[in-house]
């Protein structure tokens, strides 16, 4: 464990918390995308089915369970909460997500790390997906041109998870012998990048006070 | 690249 994947999982935990009060607390869906709700519980339930045999780590146990159950509870709201419903909108919501999936699940039979273990073919879709699954909220919140506050640091704090990870990959490559992780580190590079433009404009937004709601051309 | 047990991230 070094800073980098400390900090990292600690921002997945805040985007978490963040979306929650905003979902459950707030009792309001406005202005997120249930496409990328959807397909982060997928992610989640296809990368952690180690959860079964793989006690290695308490942490990574306990933080496992929670990304899945927390990812699980949003979509239980986002879909069935009367006033979620109400202010979930549906129409904008419509990245057409079968096209983000299905190559996933092509690339995760291809390239994986193990071709005999149907665990690692899964593993890497997993993988693959996370780096896209955030497509439908930032064309959602492109498509609304205004980004709500709360809704900003949520989409920033899940970018600057995946960022850390780099930083933590890049670390590691440096201080372990012969550590090697090209598939997370490629798709952890798409996954960053495709942030770029939402983090340039969470930047100028909030340099003029955290509470600026963040305005997308 | 690192199968099996060795994943130790999340």
């Amino acid at each position: 464990m070094n800073i980098f994947r400390f900090l990292g999982d600690m921002s997945h935990i805040l985007s978490f918390l963040l979306l929650l009060h905003k979902i459950v607390g707030g009792k309001s869906a406005a202005g997120i995308s249930l496409r990328t709700a959807e397909m982060y519980a997928i992610v989640f339930c296809t990368r952690y089915i180690d959860l079964l045999w793989n006690f290695a780590s308490l942490y990574n146990y306990l933080l496992k369970l929670l990304f899945i159950g927390a990812s699980l509870t949003i979509v239980y709201f986002m879909r069935y909460g009367p006033s979620q419903k109400a202010t979930y909108n549906a129409d904008e919501d419509a990245f057409p997500v079968q096209y983000l999936i299905a190559p996933c699940a092509v690339l995760g039979v291809l390239i994986n790390q193990d071709h005999s273990s149907p665990f690692e073919m899964v593993w890497a879709f997993s993988i693959y997906l996370e780096a896209v699954a955030i497509l439908p909220q930032l064309f959602l919140l492109q498509k609304q041109g205004e980004v709500e506050n709360l809704t900003s640091h949520y989409v920033f704090a899940l970018g600057a998870y995946r960022a850390l990870y780099l930083l933590n990959w890049m670390f590691r490559f440096m201080t372990e012998p012969d550590y090697q992780q090209r598939i997370v580190w490629l798709s952890g590079l798409v996954q960053t990048a495709l942030y770029c433009d939402f983090f340039y404009h969470y930047y100028q937004s909030k340099k003029g006070g955290l509470n600026k709601s963040v305005k997308l051309p | 690249d690192c199968p099996g047990a060795c994943k130790d991230e999340l």
